[in-house]
């Protein structure tokens, strides 16, 4: 059970680093309260983003927390990968950067697994290959009102895509 | 193994019997505040046993049928493919009886168990301990949880 | 004791109402679990955005309970009035309409209070009297970068406001 | 009265001295996720002793003072006006020393008491249980509290 243990924590602490450096080009580290005996503490989340000081996920920023904990997810599934991935508004914390390189990032990965967002910000909606449109009728239903590829219309219209 | 098109009838909001398309690759889903865009997340969750109701936002399984329509009945149907030879079909419908209510699950058609859709799904490696489905607000519960119960991710995933 | 929280349970009741449909053209109310001995239960948050059912807050979607959440404090703000209020991205949930409607309701209030609002969404901004742009500079130092008087602005260049 | 400059020294990520100015009405604060925004609004929280170290994110109220500077103590001062008359300045000054820390309040320029501050805040209906400061997850923290938490903040403003 324990040498199980190690060896999942291992894995996803060096895919945590991987993650959490292509996101904010700063340095993630898992940490165990108490390494001799794991199930007798907890876990450490510490991160340093780009020239900042080491700092536990606590005593960061609302931003900055998000960041770090979407690293620590994609960490998991990264170690254990499932075909598709569902995301309900994971990027709302995130300032215009940040919305952007997790969008670029969810990109990239979509070669390997499908990827269900939903989402508000421009940034996801510009990088989907498919974008379904959502809305409520007049008598409570909702309604799927669009089903755009994406592709196609970058294709044809590149103007169409600001925000 | 990916989506290739959710079924919702008659669950949640989804009052009028609903297909939700999807391509492989990156799909967003956008609309106004309270349009439905998690109550597809929800279908997801609902269809593949995945979650209880309390994380679908119900106080009990019949919550989840549509409160609109009138009718006592709710269903969702997850169709999977590998775009070669593959179909999987995954189906669980909620009915209201005098006495209470029934829930089942269909895997191709055929009624089945929550055990048979979770073995099935396992061998995709799909489980309801990856975090592949991640809620709205599952960031900030990942933030505010207890060290220990960070660790006991870990555990489940071990 | 209980005098006093009756009278300020219904004030902000009232308030809760008022402001609830101001922003989302809905029916809210407040509802005591036990009238008779107000102590002895909580306070349950009702309400009905346009074209829906009447609900409780927990069953609702995270941009109705963020908008319901937010009506709700500022019942008690107009129960107990105060000089300045400092908001920081309570604007983080909603959708575009949402957000416009928050951001024009704060604007509104501010001829009767100060309001310093945290947000990073074009339409608080864009109504904002002054703007205070703030960065981190790479000796980890934060600096304050521009404070633009917003009324200045449009006066002179109107088609730099777009977001 | 209104807040008119918020001067903030070594405080968190502010490790030089910075003016803050205000004007009447409707002011916005943004810039990119971590560069201080929310440690503006601990400042106003810390210098008015609204709240515990705990809800500016630091365990203990020394780890406010910037880890950057090398300096040992950090202060911040509201200025308050009603653009006629009345002037009120109030700062917080906290030094770390061998054996501890000290904190002091001061208000026009005179040592005082924290209880001296509240008292001149609450003449003009600033008071800690009030929700006229708004934390950044402050509106998440109201739809997961208990139905009697919730009734306890009708209970404080009564
Ligand atoms: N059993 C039901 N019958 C009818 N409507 C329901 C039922 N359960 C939930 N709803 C409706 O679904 C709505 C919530 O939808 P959902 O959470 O999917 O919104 P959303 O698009 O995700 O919005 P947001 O952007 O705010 O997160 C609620 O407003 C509620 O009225
Ligand atoms: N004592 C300290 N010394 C130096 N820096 C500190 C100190 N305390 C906090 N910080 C820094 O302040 C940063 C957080 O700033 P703040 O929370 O104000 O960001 P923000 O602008 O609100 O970002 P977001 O948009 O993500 O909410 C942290 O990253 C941390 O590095
Ligand atoms: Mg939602
Ligand atoms: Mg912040």
């Amino acid at each position: 059970k324990k040498i199980n243990f190690f060896e999942t924590f291992q894995g996803v602490d060096k895919y945590f680093q991987e993650i959490f450096h292509e996101l904010s080009f700063g340095h993630g580290e898992l940490v165990l309260e108490n390494p001799e005996d794991p199930f007798g503490g907890g876990l450490i989340i510490r991160a340093r983003p780009r020239d900042k000081k080491m700092q536990r996920l606590e005593a960061m920023s609302g931003g900055e927390k998000s960041l770090t904990a979407l690293s620590f997810m994609f960490a998991l599934q990264r170690y254990s990968p499932a075909p598709f991935y569902a995301f309900d508004e994971v990027d709302m914390f995130l300032d215009s950067i940040n919305a952007e390189r997790l969008a670029q990032m969810i990109k990239k990965q979509s070669i390997h697994a499908q990827f269900v967002v939903v989402s508000l910000r421009r940034h996801m909606l510009e990088k989907s290959d498919q974008a379904i449109g959502v809305t409520l009728r007049t008598d409570g239903f909702t309604q799927i009102i669009g089903v755009q590829n994406m592709q196609k219309k970058k294709d044809e219209e590149p103007e169409l895509m600001t925000a | 193994l990916r989506l290739k098109e959710i079924e919702i009838d008659n669950f949640k909001s989804f009052g009028k019997r609903t297909l939700v398309p999807f391509l492989p690759g990156f799909t967003t889903i956008s609309g106004p505040n309270g349009s439905g865009k998690s109550n597809i997340i929800d279908s997801i969750l609902f269809a593949l046993g995945l979650s209880s109701s309390r994380t679908m936002r119900a106080e009990r399984l019949p919550d989840l049928i549509n409160n609109l329509s009138g009718k006592k009945e709710a269903q969702a149907t997850i169709k999977f493919t590998d775009d070669k030879e593959i179909e999987i079909e995954v189906t669980r419908k909620i009915k209201v009886k005098d006495n209470g209510y029934t829930s089942t699950y269909y895997m191709d058609g055929r009624t089945c168990t929550l055990t048979e859709v979770h073995d099935k799904l396992l061998s995709y490696n799909i489980s309801p301990h990856g975090y592949n489905v991640v809620m709205q607000g599952d960031v900030t519960s990942i933030i505010s949880m207890s060290l220990n119960e960070r660790r006991k991710i870990i555990d489940e995933l071990a």
